[in-house]
């Protein structure tokens, strides 16, 4: 992996390449192994059958490339004003970096990326998470939900959840109904 | 607006409403959603505020009665299945809506069946005279389709194929809508002719009388029972013994069964596949992006209300999520969101252009189709899943409330990774595709251009 420094990592072709780089990798390394044992006598089905969790975890890899590649692509294709290329392009970046932070050991394994670029990697996933704080809330109102298909006391545009909780509490029949345990259970048991 | 929600909406980077926009893939798309959502919320009859405190039976009930009233409101709306507006009508009701393997039902006709076929009962599905369901999936066996065991024989005498599930385990099991509503259903069985096994094909099966809703002869059906979510659907089962349809009920755009017997295939044994291909790249944004971005929607707001701790000494309380911890919680799964709405889009692209050459007859795209769509909705839906669990637990006590709308979410999403496809049977069809384009692109072949990639590795390595 040619980065140098942590600002290296912010960008599309190093990340992407080092996903690239890994789904190659882990799919040749199982087709190899697959290979191997068909070759030494195993029998197909039961070679492959050997070879399924690192199957599963090549088409992982696979997928999150394509993802990866796909999302630094439409940034590209963006138009530059407006702030919303600026956004997707950090969006991009943290969802990449965020990759290769929990699966270290996928890109560290064969030292494609080394140690020392991980720490850059973590510095630059985590210099990521307060830029886009700021504009946490922005991006979700983008999704443009309204309150009623959110249907949520937590997450509704206005933000009074503890209001809205506690009116939403009131409507449940275990409020509104008769208490059938306290004829049954507990009366007898506070009058004994 | 709670303050502390307002101050930050105060100074955005960029344009929210621009940023909609783009996600709708245009102002015009934003303008028709809003209208359709407009129209839907402000109709008593489709709305969901008592939700969490109702029955399973209550949210049946309610999910046939949106269903119904829906037809009325297409129509007075104008909106057409082929409309701009259609999509955007699930999303409106958020899925709670009955009905919806009735449009699978269809689905499956317009792709598989013949055009007589498709002008005999497309009409009628689409005038509601009858409901249909997709019975595929059985009590013993799942994604893998050869292993069914349900059997259509043809008899040549009468010109009808009998239908039967000749094992407990080869029962029809999950079919949404089948357990109290579907009239109609397309069955999966293992067509024999004179003692010949010719594989999995489809037939349609008629199970409720269309008089008094009572079982057919032959038929035994009912509902699945308690589940950890949908209950608004009446998943079902149903067996089959000796049910007889005739020889026109088998879908037979791709392969027939002529009076004398005759076999005649045209195309590929995995177009059976293909409705659960389309299903497969529908559910990802509908079953899993969506609630994705609504459950980081939820966390994300009530991070910015809810206060706790101080970050500074001497400080009050701080908003949650200026603790990074929480931002780490949260802010890769907004990130995600977007990434997965725009493979989304990458995979409607693959899907329609794929779907025209089929429509041409030309089927060299399906094993693509057919990788791509299983790989992403496994790996998409097993993200989101996890996602919305995160957001769940980042809302603390208050994310366990139903009120939240996190459970909700959270245990409705689980269930996109098992159903049209357990997602590690998934993956695993996606390898074998993989590993057949990295065979072939090793030997210096071509390969379809979405794995290009794997060429990179030198022939003969």
């Amino acid at each position: 992996c040619p980065a140098k420094n942590k600002f290296d990592f912010l960008s599309p072709d190093t990340y992407t390449e080092a996903y690239q780089h890994a789904a190659v990798r882990l799919i040749s390394s199982t087709a190899a192994k697959l290979q191997d044992l068909i070759q030494s006598g195993v029998k197909k089905h039961d070679a492959w059958n050997e070879c399924t969790v690192q199957l599963v975890q090549a088409v992982k890899a696979h997928c999150h490339y394509i993802t990866v590649k796909n999302f630094a692509e439409t940034v590209e294709r963006l138009e530059t004003k407006g702030g919303i290329q600026r956004i997707m392009k950090h969006l991009c970046d943290l969802f990449a970096l965020h990759g290769i932070f929990s699966n270290a050991g996928v890109f560290l394994h064969d030292g494609y990326i080394s140690g020392a670029q991980m720490d850059m990697v973590t510095a630059s996933y985590l210099d990521l998470l307060a830029v886009i704080r700021k504009d946490a809330v922005p991006l979700v109102d983008a999704f443009d939900f309204t309150d009623k298909t959110l249907n949520s006391a937590l997450g509704s545009y206005d933000g009074q959840v503890y209001q809205r909780l506690y009116e939403w509490a009131q409507k449940s029949p275990t409020n509104t109904q008769m208490n059938p345990a306290y004829e049954r259970y507990l009366k007898p048991l506070l009058h004994k | 607006v709670n303050p502390d929600l307002a101050s930050e909406r105060q100074t955005p980077s960029f344009s929210v409403e621009k940023l909609t926009a783009l996600l709708d893939g245009g102002e015009e798309n934003t303008r028709i959603r809003r209208a359709v959502v407009e129209a839907i919320e402000s109709d008593p009859v489709f709305s969901r505020e008592n939700q969490y405190f109702q029955s399973q039976n209550e949210k049946y009930e309610a999910a046939v009665r949106k269903a119904v009233h829906l037809q009325k409101k297409m129509h007075e709306m104008g909106w057409t299945e082929n409309g701009p507006e259609f999509k955007y009508i699930y999303r409106a009701l958020s899925g709670e809506v009955a009905f919806l393997l009735h449009t699978v039902f269809m689905r499956s006709i317009s792709v598989l069946g013949s055009d007589k076929q498709i002008t005999k009962w497309i009409p009628l599905a689409t005038q509601y005279q009858l409901i249909g369901s997709y019975a595929q999936t059985e009590l013993g066996h799942g994604t893998y389709l050869q292993g069914l065991e349900t059997t259509a024989v043809f008899d040549i005498a009468t010109q009808e194929f009998i239908l039967n599930t000749p094992k407990i385990s080869a029962m029809k099991w999950w079919p949404g809508d089948m357990g109290r509503s579907a009239t109609h259903a397309v069955v999966f069985a293992q067509l024999d002719i004179q003692g010949k096994c010719y594989g999995v094909h489809p037939f349609i099966v008629q199970i409720r009388s269309l008089w008094d809703h009572s079982l057919c002869p032959g038929i035994t059906a009912g509902d699945i029972g308690p589940k950890m979510n949908f209950d608004h659907i009446d998943n079902g089962y149903l067996m089959l013994q000796n049910v007889r349809v005739p020889r026109e009920n088998m879908l037979s755009k791709f392969c027939e069964v002529q009076p004398d017997g005759t076999y005649v295939r045209r195309g590929s044994q995995q177009i059976n596949y293909f409705t659960m291909t389309a299903l497969r790249v529908a559910l990802i944004s509908h079953e899993a992006v969506i609630p994705l971005m609504k459950a980081c929607t939820i966390a994300i707001r009530y991070s910015v209300v809810r206060r706790q701790s101080k970050l500074k000494p001497g400080e009050e309380e701080a908003k949650i999520l200026d603790f990074q911890t929480q931002q780490e919680k949260l802010l890769p799964h907004v990130a995600a969101a977007y990434a997965f709405h725009f493979i989304n889009n990458y995979l409607e692209d693959l899907f329609n252009r794929g779907y025209e050459e089929i429509q041409r007859e030309n089927f060299d795209m399906l094993p693509e189709l057919h990788a791509f769509s299983s790989g992403f909705k496994a790996m998409v839906t097993q993200y989101c899943a996890s996602a919305v669990e995160a957001c769940l637990r980042a809302c603390g006590g208050h994310g366990y409330s139903l009120l939240s709308g996190l459970p909700s979410l959270c245990t409705r999403i689980l269930a996109s990774c098992i159903y049209e496809g357990e997602n590690t049977i998934l993956f695993l069809q996606t390898a074998r595709f993989l590993i057949k384009c990295f065979m072939a692109a090793s030997a210096g072949h071509p390969v379809p251009p979405s794995v290009t990639y794997l060429a990179a590795v030198k022939p003969g390595k």
